[in-house]
């Protein structure tokens, strides 16, 4: 599941 | 890491340094939300469960720990040090009525049904109507000192400052996420009447009223 960038944002 | 997360980042460290600072020298969490700051702690310790499972940068890491630790230390100084001073009595929001739509939302809108996404979920969802309690407040007592409305300013530019962030993103790197992003813009215009009284009066020195 190629997550969205979200989890390398705060 | 563009500049306007950078900017957005230390603009959210600023704004809870700033709140900390103002109860810590005023000994007093007067005009300050408690709901508004435990919804906040609700936000980072749903949203950085990945604190210990996946390493991201120093960075990254430094400020989910600074953000955690700070927001607990803000109810702390609230509902425990200075609570003598803490005015419930303007505190009236009902939170549930933005935690269980939020919870809702989270389970319908998540990357997938896992404990992990549907709690980031919730957080995005939450943080963006987090403030709601605060702004509230300040209707409800009609002003806020001086300190108190350069916080809010500081924190309704962080998310802001994202907005700016994600279109870079999009536009260089082709991708964005929707939730962060819908969250992000719903929470930016939640500030919108609060940035206008800002720049027209406390910019120019007048305290922050909110004209009856």
């Amino acid at each position: 599941l190629n997550l969205p960038s979200h989890h390398d944002e705060l | 890491m563009t500049l306007f997360r950078l900017a957005g980042d230390l603009s959210h460290v600023l704004a809870i340094l700033l709140l900390l600072y103002k109860i810590w020298t005023t000994k007093s969490a007067a005009g300050i939300s408690g709901k508004t700051q435990l919804m906040f702690c609700m936000v980072y310790v749903t949203r950085y469960l990945d604190l210990f499972t996946s390493f991201i940068s120093v960075y990254n890491s430094t400020m989910k720990v600074l953000f955690i630790s700070a927001s607990v230390a803000t109810v702390y100084l609230i509902y425990f040090k200075f609570k003598a001073t803490y005015d419930g009595n303007h505190d009236t929001f009902r939170m549930e009525f933005v935690i269980v739509p939020a919870l809702i939302l989270a389970l319908i809108w998540n990357y997938a049904f896992t404990f992990f996404e549907i709690s980031w979920a919730f957080s995005i969802f939450l943080e963006a109507v987090a403030i709601l309690p605060q702004l509230f407040m300040v209707t409800k007592t009609g002003e806020a000192e001086n300190i108190t409305s350069h916080y809010l300013f500081a924190l309704g530019s962080y998310r802001a400052l994202y907005i700016l962030n994600w279109i870079d993103r999009y536009y260089f790197e082709g991708h964005w996420d929707p939730i962060a992003v819908t969250a992000g813009i719903v929470q930016t215009v939640l500030y919108g009447d609060f940035f206008y009284l800002y720049f027209t009066r406390v910019i120019k020195g007048r305290k922050l009223q909110v004209l009856p």
